[in-house]
């Protein structure tokens, strides 16, 4: 565990807590993306289902539990309690444009060389682990999109989205530190990283040109 | 060097 793998943790951590705090204290889900936060609930749940077959550390039991936690309420929040104010109209993204190809890829693109055979549980792990990297570096997708249909972000909103997106940035750092310090690597997770941090990189411009000022996040027209 | 999945990560 270096610097920046924990920075990266706490980030991610910090991230789902004002998500759900914004919804919590405003009342409103108003401007997130329910299709985001249901990839994302499907990211934490196909990857950790090694929680019950792959005991890391209790710090790494922890964080997975609190995700999938945080998650799970976040739903329960956004299409139970709150769903009245859910911008359903704008968030129209098509999500098996992402789930249809994150699946095949699972399938022909992990590190399970052995063939597939039905009932293999490492095997099963594995796939679901590569799908669920795939995912996650594509499950902003439908709430960027929500941003630009509606042209503006609330500022609590930009702050998650910040946060979210500087974790896997941190962890690129943190496989370049794990490469050169511990010789070790693993493509699968370093493509997706950087697919994924790549997808943020507008949204950081406009944080950094905008939120940090102290203006809204407001599209250009 | 040794490669494979991150499975301590999160």
């Amino acid at each position: 565990m270096n610097i920046f793998r924990l920075t990266g943790d706490l980030s991610h951590l910090l991230a789902i807590i004002i998500l759900v705090l914004k919804i919590w204290k405003t009342r409103s889900c108003a401007g997130i993306s329910g299709k985001s936060q249901i990839l994302f609930a499907l990211v934490y749940f196909t990857r950790y289902l090694d929680l019950f077959t792959n005991y890391i550390s209790l710090y790494n039991s922890f964080m997975k539990i609190v995700f999938i936690g945080a998650s799970l309420a976040t739903l329960y929040l956004m299409y139970m309690k709150f769903k009245a104010t859910y911008d359903r109209n704008h968030d129209t993204f098509r999500i098996e444009f992402l789930l249809i190809p994150v699946t095949l890829l699972g399938l022909l693109v992990n590190h399970e060389f052995t063939p597939l055979e039905i009932g293999d549980t490492v095997l099963v792990v594995q796939v679901l682990w590569t799908f669920s990297i795939y995912l996650e570096s594509v499950a902003i997708l439908p709430q960027l999109f929500l941003v630009s249909k509606t042209g503006e972000a609330e500022t609590i909103t930009s702050h998650y989205l910040m946060a979210l997106g500087s974790y896997r940035a941190l962890y690129l750092i943190n496989w370049i530190w794990r490469y050169y310090f511990e010789g070790f690597y693993d493509l699968i997770a370093i493509v997706a990283g950087i697919v994924q941090t790549v997808l943020y990189c507008d949204f950081f411009y406009l944080y950094i040109t905008r939120v940090i000022r102290g203006r809204a996040l407001r599209l250009p027209a | 060097i040794t490669t494979g999945a991150a499975k301590d990560e999160l």
